[in-house]
């Protein structure tokens, strides 16, 4: 018989009704006796790796493929057969028609009789494509038909390049919560592009850091970029490896500079050549040391924006928040001070206090939102205290979670991150 | 491995045995429905599952069947035939005609995955309710 776990050891029944494991980390294994004939073992254990990354990018389940561990203790298994196969009661049936199916138990089955192919090609069934639909049944969800969801029973043929939508990765988040935690930093990174007409265009994205990860938002689908998220050097070359505390992007009429904070140090980035400079125009090198670029301001730093409405560069550190002037390269008076007192609760009690994970003004929101946790409070605009007078300057309104606004911003297990 | 000569695999023979049957007639539509879910087993064959031990019925194969692939069956059968027929084009997004007409066969016949469209299982209220589960001991 196929090894079959135990149906109620690692599951809990999930507010749906139906099952879901009970644990967040999930190991998996292709069977050394269940090889496919087709493509190589390595092909297949890439393929295998990819699709469940891509249930680990819009969920709180991580996957790693565990080949060591004695077979009960991994929860998912995978293998191919025909006919007759694995110790399974329900034999396959030859090319066509049924191509896999999926034991709540948490096996897999492929039929080694049809014609599996790889993600780049654009003939026979897709691998990854059936193995995410499969490993979808074992996470817990029923076929689903809805055109353009993976859980479909019937196979499509192989669009270009399919990815989860919007109602799968709510399903899936119906059975385990979505994707909560805390970030190091998030910020719009603004950009120029010279139109063919010689215009220059202002673009922004949106970036969500942690740690040594970082997600690029797309603002306009409510997600994550598929296949995100990416390790920090890829996409911003020369800042930390292991992450930032801070970005900031001054941007005023006379000057503009992108900076990232990290410990006692700061990197000035540039952004038309997509990496930290290693001096500046005065000829001093980079990094450089915070207390030395900016007087007055301590290190580390929690988080830090820059207010294009009075030029200060806001820096957060614990309780207390250091205004910092890039006109005279000075503290502005009156500074530190609280940060209740400079951004008070709008509804008492709530309020983050200190140590602040991030400052982020978003332009698709046009709005200041402070971060802590898996938390935010928005604060209140000009134009809102315009229309309620009442609302204090700064005022930070009730908190919310932040995975309630921005969606599916999901770790994957370290060892699917070089993908 | 499948015997082919070209280099890109492109003219693989599949042996004929391992084709999956083709559904022509009424009589495998039949299996597929119950396979997929969308007949229920008869009270019979539940108590034969529970017996045994699997949540899903093998193709019961002694269904007798006339040489055109009708088969013979009682008013109450027919309808539950129509009904899963219509019940399978409604899931497939055919017009839903209640007759195994030539878009019903050919969506019959497509890839698909194994796994039941509907709860095969007799009782899905069971504590280790599943799509397919063998339980070793019968008295669950």
């Amino acid at each position: 018989n196929s090894s079959l776990g135990n149906p109620t050891g690692n599951r809990n029944s999930s507010k749906s009704g139906y099952m879901a494991f009970s644990k967040d980390v999930l190991r998996w294994r292709l069977i050394g006796e269940g090889y496919s004939s087709q493509l190589t073992v390595d092909e297949q254990r890439y393929i295998f790796r990819l699709a469940f990354r891509m249930w680990s990018e819009v969920s709180p389940l991580e996957f790693v493929e565990d080949t060591w561990s004695p077979l009960e203790d991994v929860d998912i298994k995978l293998g191919f057969g025909t006919g007759r196969h694995l110790g399974c009661n329900q034999k396959f049936d030859g090319t066509g028609q049924e191509f896999a199916h999926a034991w709540f138990l948490g096996d897999i089955h492929f039929d080694d009789d049809e014609h599996f192919t790889g993600p780049s090609s654009h003939t026979g069934i897709s691998l990854l494509k059936v193995a995410v639909h499969e490993i979808g049944h074992v996470l817990g969800l029923p076929h689903i038909y809805r055109p353009g969801s993976i859980m479909q029973p019937s196979y499509l043929p192989h669009e270009s390049s399919f990815e989860m939508d919007w109602m799968d990765r709510k399903a899936i988040q119906h059975l385990y919560g979505g994707c909560k935690g805390r970030f190091s930093t998030v910020f719009d990174w603004i950009r120029k592009e010279k139109t063919p007409y010689g215009d220059v265009k202002i673009r922004f994205n949106t970036y969500f850091m942690r740690d040594g990860w970082y997600w690029l938002y797309e603002n306009r689908n409510n997600r994550t970029r598929y296949g995100d998220p990416v390790a920090l050097q890829i996409g911003w070359h020369g800042i930390p490896s292991d992450g930032v505390d801070a970005y900031v992007h001054v941007w005023s009429r006379r000057r503009e500079a992108v900076y990232f904070f990290k410990g006692l140090q700061f990197w000035r980035y540039d952004s038309e050549n997509d990496r930290v400079f290693r001096h500046d125009s005065e000829g001093r090198r980079y990094p450089r040391l915070i207390s030395e670029g900016f007087p007055g301001i301590p290190s580390p730093i929690d988080s830090a924006f820059y207010d294009r409405r009075d030029s200060h560069i806001y820096f957060f550190r614990r309780a207390q928040v250091y205004a910092f002037s890039v006109e005279t390269n000075s503290l502005a008076s009156g500074f530190p001070k609280h940060i209740r007192d400079v951004f008070p609760p709008v509804e008492s009690g709530d309020h983050p206090d200190g140590s602040i994970d991030a400052a982020y003004f978003s332009y698709s929101h046009n709005a200041l939102f402070l971060l802590k946790g898996t938390r935010f409070w928005r604060v209140v605009g000009s134009r809102e205290r315009w229309r309620r007078p009442f609302l204090p300057r700064n005022g930070l309104m009730p908190h919310k979670e932040v995975d309630q606004q921005w969606f599916d911003i999901c770790d994957v297990h370290p060892t699917s991150l070089k993908l | 491995e499948k015997l082919f000569h070209n280099r890109d695999h492109s003219d693989m023979q599949i042996p004929t045995s391992h084709q999956a049957p083709v559904i022509t007639d009424e009589y495998e539509a039949e299996l597929f429905l119950s396979r997929y879910g969308f007949i229920k087993p008869t009270q019979r064959e539940e108590i034969q599952m529970k017996q045994s031990g699997i949540s899903f019925m093998p193709l019961s194969r002694d269904i007798p069947k006339t040489s055109h692939g009708k088969v013979h069956k009682s008013e109450s059968e027919s309808q539950a035939f129509v009904s899963a027929l219509k019940e399978f084009q409604m899931a497939s997004g055919l017009p839903v005609t209640g007759v195994f007409d030539d878009a019903t066969k050919d969506a019959m016949n497509k890839p698909r995955c194994g796994v039941p469209d509907k709860e095969t299982d007799p009782n899905p209220h069971l504590e280790n309710k599943s799509l397919l589960t063998i339980s070793n001991d019968t008295h669950k």
